[in-house]
């Protein structure tokens, strides 16, 4: 879980 | 998706498109920070440059497009079409002293060293601190209509409830994001004030007036 970090949010 | 993110997104989008509507049935933009504006049609474009670059969901995406093409409408209707109802000699906070610390801020501290995500992160900082012009014009004229109240209540509940979002995650995914969280309690902080005015006052049907 190193990958960039993801934003599923608004 | 969980309620708390649903109804903190639907409570955006009704700040969002109750201001739309209230500039265009009365034909006016008074009282509304053109200021905080610009900096929340700044938030919006900053933070979802990734629209080219990475799918979520349909959701996502339609929300964040309308968020985009509706500050973009409220700037036209502001700066355009009813500029003469724009009230310029009250909105004179200077945004440069919240854009400058929030890209100082997001070049110190990120989750990674990278455009879109240094741009997201000053999207997240500005956005905390993008009502204090709208904020400071209420303080100046020591007023503001329902219509602007009511619009304020729900643009301040929204990270609100993004923040019971985030604590619901941390304890159902194990997800927690600290940037976001950090700067949602700003944003909510800032609006305490003007929530306890709202709750004493223009739900009881007086018009929200500061003390002289």
């Amino acid at each position: 879980d190193d990958e960039q970090s993801e934003h599923d949010e608004l | 998706m969980n309620i708390f993110r649903l109804l903190g997104d639907l409570s955006h989008l009704l700040a969002i498109i109750v201001l739309l509507l209230k500039i265009w049935k009365t034909r006016s933009c008074a009282g509304i920070s053109g200021k905080s504006q610009i900096l929340f049609t700044i938030v919006y474009v900053t933070r979802y440059l990734d629209l080219v670059t990475t799918y979520v969901s349909a959701y996502n995406t339609f929300m964040k497009i309308v968020f985009i093409a509706a500050s973009l409408g409220t700037l036209f209707l502001m700066y355009m079409k009813f500029r003469a109802t724009y009230d310029h000699n009250h909105d004179t906070f200077r945004i440069e002293f919240l854009i400058i610390p929030a890209t100082v801020l997001a070049l110190l501290i990120n989750h990674e060293f990278t455009v879109l995500e240094i741009l997201w992160t000053f999207s997240i900082y500005l956005e905390s601190v993008a009502i204090l012009p709208q904020l400071f014009l209420v303080s100046k004229t020591g007023e503001a209509e329902s219509i602007t109240s009511h619009y304020l209540f729900a643009l301040g509940s929204y990270r609100g409830l993004y923040l019971l979002n985030w604590v619901y995650r941390y304890y159902a995914e194990g997800h927690y994001d600290l940037i976001a969280i950090v700067a949602g309690l700003v944003q909510t902080v800032l609006y305490c004030d003007f929530f306890y005015l709202y709750i004493t006052k223009v739900l009881k049907g007086k018009k929200l007036s500061l003390p002289a």
